[in-house]
């Protein structure tokens, strides 16, 4: 299993990689990627012998064929399918923003208690009943969840996607969630951001 | 200067202790608001101790006490200011939910460039042209900012609100910003999160 670290950085390399594809860079060297991605150049050369790929260091690494290559070690053969569970404000953001955007990770449905949402398309998804979860998830092969319930419902909610088979959640209520340790949980804390930037923001607490 | 995980660990703390206050919970032991906390209780103490709080160990924290001793570590006398740039799907959905929430950090000013959106107000907060951000940050005395404008916007909106006089900046762009080294930022970076449980949530990337 590769660390998470390593995993954060394979995904900051490949988002410079397409950004350099897309520039019509043809090879980059790791002290050049290095550079752009903030870290040490043996970083990256350590990174890449970790995950086995070898380039030329005299020529450097072909952009195409390296973005390829951590593309296959990132995602899954044939895409990750995901449910949003909890189609209010933020649900309803993250639908229309992922919608079609990654060609790797797609949310195939929503699902919600309000009967005022249930049935209604989002974004170019459905959205379901949550008593629906179990069925569907088995019927478009839904491996992980996004979490926007309030959060006296997050833990129910994230109980009902272990219980349909999920083996990772984002999850965006600011409530810690007691989940089987083999799901994979990432927690995005939007609240707590926001109350860092207030308090380093002080005068006092100055630089 | 507190350090940043110290920081953290209070905005953690603090938001149990309003749970346990809820809860009409009156004293608090350190090694009780460890277990909630996922830390060691030594953690507690020593975090305690460097901002100066003195809690008689044999009876616990006095549960207010400690809650208003924090508080007043971490937030602003008289509150903070914030200006949204970007009132996007994004945007809206945080407008929604951070209207009114906190008594001490507000949203009181949005701005774009669209102009079907501007002189709209969302959720109690009026949008205005992004021209007028300079004059509007001076009048309601706006500190920090939300950056919730495209990627390709995001450095110019960065260098708006850091120009409008503003010391930290929640970014929700998926680009590094470029900006002076006194304002802080959090970068919020959904797409990466995502991006991590759909890894780590494959079969072979097994626990
Ligand atoms: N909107 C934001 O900007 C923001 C910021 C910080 C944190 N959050 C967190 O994100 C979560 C969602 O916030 P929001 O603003 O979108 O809230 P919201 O109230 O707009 O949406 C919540 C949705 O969840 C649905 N729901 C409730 N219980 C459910 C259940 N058991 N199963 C399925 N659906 C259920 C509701 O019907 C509603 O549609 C909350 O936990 C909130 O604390 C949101
Ligand atoms: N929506 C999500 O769930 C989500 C997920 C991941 C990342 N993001 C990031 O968050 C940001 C916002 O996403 P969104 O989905 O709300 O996009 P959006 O297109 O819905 O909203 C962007 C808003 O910014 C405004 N804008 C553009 N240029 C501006 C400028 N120079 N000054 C002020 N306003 C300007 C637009 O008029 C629009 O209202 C993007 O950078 C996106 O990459 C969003």
């Amino acid at each position: 299993k590769i660390p998470d670290r390593t995993i954060e950085r394979l995904i900051t390399y490949r988002r410079l990689l397409q950004k350099q594809a897309v520039e019509g860079v043809i090879s980059i060297y790791s002290h050049d990627l290095a550079t752009l991605a903030h870290v040490k150049p043996v970083q990256v050369r350590r990174d890449l012998m970790e995950i086995g790929f070898s380039g030329s260091p005299s020529k450097g690494y072909g952009v195409q064929g390296l973005l390829d290559y951590i593309s296959g070690i990132l995602d899954m053969p044939g895409g990750t399918k995901a449910a949003l569970v909890g189609a209010g404000n933020l649900g309803r953001a993250l639908l229309s923003y992922f919608n079609g955007r990654s060609s790797t990770i797609n949310v195939v449905a929503a699902f919600d208690v309000d009967t005022n949402i249930i049935g209604r398309v989002i974004a170019g998804c459905r959205c379901y009943d949550i008593q629906e979860l179990g069925a569907r998830a088995k019927e478009f092969g839904i491996t992980i969840g996004i979490v926007t319930v309030p959060a006296t419902q997050a833990q129910s909610a994230a109980d009902a996607l272990v219980e349909a088979g999920v083996t990772g959640i984002l999850n965006f209520a600011p409530v810690p969630l007691r989940i089987r340790p083999d799901v994979y949980i990432v927690q995005v804390d939007i609240t707590r951001a926001l109350e860092k930037v207030a308090h380093f923001a002080k005068p006092q607490s100055a630089k």
